[in-house]
Formats: structure tokens, C-alpha cells, sequence
């Protein structure tokens, strides 16, 4: 499985329709202090099925839409989309191409689509979990949190090995 | 279950006591069951030495030390179940110019079977990269992705 | 007593305002008493706006922004009742170049009342030291300290 | 109040007697990672008088007693001075030097002393009251923590402004 690309649009403080490509191998993200770079983080954590505001840093799950600027009014929707490639799904083990998109309004109401078609949250994670990639597989180290894992208590520890087993 | 945990355990143990060597250019490290509990309950204990120091427990570690133990431990995991990709935000903030250039030559082995993506201001570090990307916000409060130049 | 705390609490919060524009180059900041309790048990708030951006919660910064802030109000601190002596480990871990150079610049102006001992692997936070003590480990296990020239 | 300089011997990973003068201004300390420096700042906050091992990254006080190395056996005591200048003592306004040490021996027994005499724990505290200098002044902000001022709740917020009050 490979990541192709992530589009952001309307989260945090991605309010246009941001596209980011991912070769394979080392790329790396710099800017300066408070420009958007663990935002980016958040982004992919999200479109993983990220349930808890305070993993993005926030206390309510709307914190995540784009809430203005000194020259911008707040928004009303956040999204963002995955493109993997080499998923391997069907029986015959042809790999595919798929989109994983979540979407967010100010109502609370939230959305997920699988390749553009609505579907479940569960639905998701399905996909996930066939192509090993998962919130606890540790696929996303956030800032400051790096220590966490030897931090943890012996038997959360066991929990990380039992996720890999 | 029982055996798949073991199985996974005494592989990502074994990987743990490689990768930390070669991280620390020496010593050793190890992880060890809770002693008295069923295997299937007890935790998980992490022993480290680095070079010419006492075995001693994690937390006796410097910042810098942590930070390198916690990249070992890691990769160990990823040796035994690979992520297609894995974001790391700022893992090299309290590493000294010797760790640095460990940890990205370590991660250039592993970027063959994972991409990696490194947000960092460190420029040892964005040497180390394939592609660079910034992020600005000429127009305050609003991220905007640059791609830069190697 | 509540005059002395109501003293001292507006002198920090006004001198908050000031230390935070001057660290974030514009923007502004307060602190303010929970709303409806007893002055004499209400907690603080700390109420930021980094220049170009919303007022929020402190809890909403960046990594770095969140270092400054805390900065300020260390300094805002200071302001009101100097410490004769200060000790900071590796502050400066998560700014970028610019945030170093404003707050190795702020730290000359307080160590004219305050010594300041600086912990740090950043080289533009050495060389606006005084003095540069070295710490080494040639024998395994064991600190030496050595005086660098600067 | 100035602090002149501090002496260190068999305390965490400084085996041997060190002494450290301190300059008016400012004083970097730099050395690679796991060398010691983080060490020293244990060093000043233990002779300041903290009671707590866990702020000192410790599980036991005796954590701090040198504990040996590849090529040394373990020490069985650790001691600290701290040499402070224009401490203002006497009613008749003049400023003196005043040097507190701390002793702690394998025994679990420890020591303190003001100018070489023997003293309790509420003597360095009531000089260091004097001095202005204190636990709770923020005069040693420990590695990875500068952020506590933030993030502690508003009531812990206000014993920070109540101790400089
Ligand atoms: N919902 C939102 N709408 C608009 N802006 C937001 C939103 N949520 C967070 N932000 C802004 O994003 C900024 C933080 O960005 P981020 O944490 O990504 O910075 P960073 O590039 O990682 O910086 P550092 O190098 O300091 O870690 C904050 O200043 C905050 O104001
Ligand atoms: N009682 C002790 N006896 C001997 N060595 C000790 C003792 N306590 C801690 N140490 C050693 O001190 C080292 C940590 O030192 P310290 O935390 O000061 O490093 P540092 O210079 O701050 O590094 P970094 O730049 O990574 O923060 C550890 O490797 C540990 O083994
Ligand atoms: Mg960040
Ligand atoms: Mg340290």
C-alpha cells in the first residue's frame, strides 16, 4: 500500500483546498512556528478515524473547521480525503486505488465516503485494517509524544506489542 | 492469543536489542515480561544501557536519550509489522548533531519499505529528505503548502 | 491577603500584555480571573492572540507559540518579582530560527537583573552567552565540566 | 543576591568534586546528549531543597548518590553547595556571603548546613526566603517543562501569581 496524496480543505488553518503528493522514501515538512505544519498531522489523523478532539488538540470536535483568520470568516465544513494506492482487497488480489474522505459542518453532523460513496465510519477502518494501517500501528508520531511510548505504563506497553502481533 | 503475542514479543525484543546497538553505537537494551503475572496480564518492562553507563530503567535516561530510545523501540516494531507510512512531528527536537545524523541514517534504511514523512526545523535533518515541502502563511493565519527545492 | 493578590495580579497581567507583543512582534494576550467565584479562589485564564490570528485558548498554539507564550509569562513574572537567578533546560527546543533570535534578545535584557543559566543544543542561543561551560563525558559515566571559549 | 558559584561531588553522573563560578549575565551549558547537563540543574533545584525524588527524575532520593559507572564502583554519599553573594541578613543592612550545603548519604540519612554548621531544612529555606530565591519562584525551569506554566490548571495558575505576590 502506498500513500498517493492528502487533499485538506477547510481544516484548521487549511482554508483552501490544499493538495499535498507523498513520494516514496523521506519527505519533509518545515515552516516556521504556528504555520500550519502539526495541522497537516492533524489532517492525516482525522481521515484515520480520529475520535478523540483532544489527539487534535482541540476540546470540541469542531474545532477542526477552519474558524477564520484576520481576513477570513470561519467555515462551515471541513474535508479532507486519503488517496491510497496498491490496496489489496478483491479475492483475486488485484490491488486498487482508494479514497478515504471525512467530512465535518458545524452542525456536528459528520460524513465518510469510501471512493465517493458514503459509508461508515466502520467501513473505514475495514480498509484500514486490510491495508495494516491503523490508529495504534503507531503511524502517526505527534509532536512531543515521541517519549510516549516508553512513558507508558508496563501494560499499556503490552498493548502496542499486542496491536503488532 | 497466547502464541501470537509471544511470537510477536520475542521478535520485536530481539529487534529492540539490534536497532538500540546500532542507535547508541553500543551498549544494550531489553524487554522483559512483568515476572509473576500470566503472560497473557503482565507488562511490559524496558531495560537500557547506553555505552559505558549502568542498566538501569527508561525513565533514568536524558531527554536526548529517551528520544533515541523511543525511535529504536519504534522501528523495532516496524521490523516486525511495517506501517505503509508513518508521520513523525518533531521526534529530532532534543537530539545533539550526532543523534540526528544516527536517526536519519537510520530512517533512510527504513524508508525503503515505509514512507516517512519528518516535519522538523532541523536542517541536518531536511538534508536528509527525498522532497521538501513548506508551509507559510504570507497571509496570516492561513497555511499555504510550498514545494522547495532540494 | 486579597490586596497584595490583586496587586500582584494585575501588575503580571499588565506586564503580560507588554513582554507578549514585544516576544510575538505584534498580537496580544491577557490573563483573566474565572468568571463568578471569590478573587481569593478563582483560577486564571490565560487568553492569547498570536498577530494575524483568532483570540483563543492557549491551549490551541503551536509547539513553538506555545514555548513563547509561556516565556512571556515567566518574564512577566520576573518583572514583578525578579529571581535573583534562573535555570532553563533547553526552552528554545521547539523554535524556529526567528522565535531564538527574539528570545535571546529579550534574555539580555532580563539578565541585567537576573543571572540566567541557558541549557542548550541551539547555536545562536551560545553565542549570545557570556560564558560557554562544556560538559563532557570522556570517560564513560562520568560529567566533567570545561570552560569554552566563545 | 548573586550566586557565585555551586560545588558538586558523588552527585548523579558528577563522580568528582566540580565547581561551576557563575558570571553576572548569561552562562550556556552545551554538551551532547546523556553528558550530564540536565544533571546540573538537578544539582541546584536538590540544594534549593526539593524533597521530592520524582522532580529530581528519580524514584528514591538515593537516586541522586553517585551510582557508579563502567569503570567506577558507586559513591556513598552525594553532597551540593551553593555560594551565594549580598545575601541581606543582619538588621544593620549589610549584605554578607552565605554557602548552603546538602548531604545525603547510602544510609538514607542527609544533611544540611549553613556555613559549614550544622542546620535543618527550615534554616536553607528561611536564607533562600530572605535571598527572594525559592521553589515555587520559578528560578529553575526543568527540561521539556517551560509549557507547566500553561498547561496547569487556572487554580494551580494562581499559586504561581500568589507566590509572587
Ligand atoms: N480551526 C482552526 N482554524 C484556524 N486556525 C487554526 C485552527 N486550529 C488551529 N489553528 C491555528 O493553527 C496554528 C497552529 O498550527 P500548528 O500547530 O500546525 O503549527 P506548527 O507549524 O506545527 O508550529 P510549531 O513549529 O510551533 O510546532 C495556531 O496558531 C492556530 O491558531
Ligand atoms: N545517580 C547517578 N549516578 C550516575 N549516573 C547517573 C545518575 N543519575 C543519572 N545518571 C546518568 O546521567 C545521564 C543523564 O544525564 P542528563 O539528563 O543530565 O543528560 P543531558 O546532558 O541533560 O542530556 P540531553 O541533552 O539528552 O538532555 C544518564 O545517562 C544517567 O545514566
Ligand atoms: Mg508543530
Ligand atoms: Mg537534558
Amino acid at each position: 500500500v502506498k500513500l498517493a496524496k492528502i487533499r485538506i480543505s477547510g481544516f484548521k488553518s487549511f482554508s483552501h483546498d490544499t493538495e499535498v503528493v507523498f513520494p516514496d522514501g523521506i519527505t519533509a515538512v518545515v515552516g516556521p512556528n504556528g504555520c500550519g505544519k502539526s495541522n497537516l498531522g492533524d489532517a492525516l489523523n482525522w481521515v484515520l478515524g480520529e475520535q478523540s478532539p483532544r489527539m487534535l488538540r482541540g476540546s470540541s470536535m469542531q474545532d477542526v473547521i477552519f474558524g477564520g483568520s484576520e481576513s477570513r470568516k470561519p467555515q462551515g465544513m471541513a474535508e479532507v480525503s486519503l488517496h491510497l494506492s496498491g490496496v489489496n482487497g478483491s479475492p483475486d488480489g488485484a490491488t486498487r486505488d482508494v479514497v478515504l474522505t471525512r467530512r465535518l459542518f458545524r452542525s456536528g453532523e459528520s460524513e465518510y465516503l469510501v471512493n465517493g460513496a458514503r459509508a461508515r465510519l466502520k467501513d473505514i477502518q475495514d480498509v484500514l485494517r486490510e491495508a495494516r494501517i491503523g490508529a495504534q500501528t503507531y503511524a502517526t508520531i505527534e509532536q512531543g509524544r515521541i517519549e510516549q511510548i516508553l512513558n507508558a505504563k508496563p501494560k499499556e506497553r503490552r498493548l502496542i506489542i499486542e496491536e503488532a502481533a | 492469543s497466547r502464541e501470537r503475542f509471544l511470537e510477536a514479543f520475542e521478535a520485536i525484543r530481539s529487534s529492540f536489542q539490534d536497532v538500540f546497538r546500532s542507535l547508541f553505537h553500543g551498549g544494550r537494551a531489553d524487554l522483559r515480561l512483568e515476572e509473576g503475572e500470566d503472560v497473557l496480564e503482565s507488562g511490559i518492562e524496558i531495560l537500557v544501557q547506553p555505552p559505558g553507563k549502568r542498566l538501569g530503567n527508561v525513565h533514568l535516561l536524558s531527554g536526548g536519550e529517551k528520544a533515541m530510545a523511543a525511535i529504536a523501540l519504534l522501528f523495532s516494531i516496524f521490523r516486525w509489522h511495517p506501517s505503509p507510512f508513518c508521520l513523525l512531528d518533531e521526534v529530532d527536537a532534543a537530539l545533539d548533531d550526532v543523534n540526528v545524523n544516527r536517526f536519519t541514517k537510520m530512517l533512510r534504511d527504513f524508508a525503503a519499505q515505509t514512507q516517512f514523512i519528518m516535519i522538523t526545523h532541523n536542517k541536518r535533518s531536511m538534508e536528509s529528505a527525498d522532497l521538501l515541502y513548506g508551509v507559510t502563511m504570507e497571509e496570516p493565519g492561513v497555511s499555504k503548502l510550498v514545494s522547495l527545492r532540494l
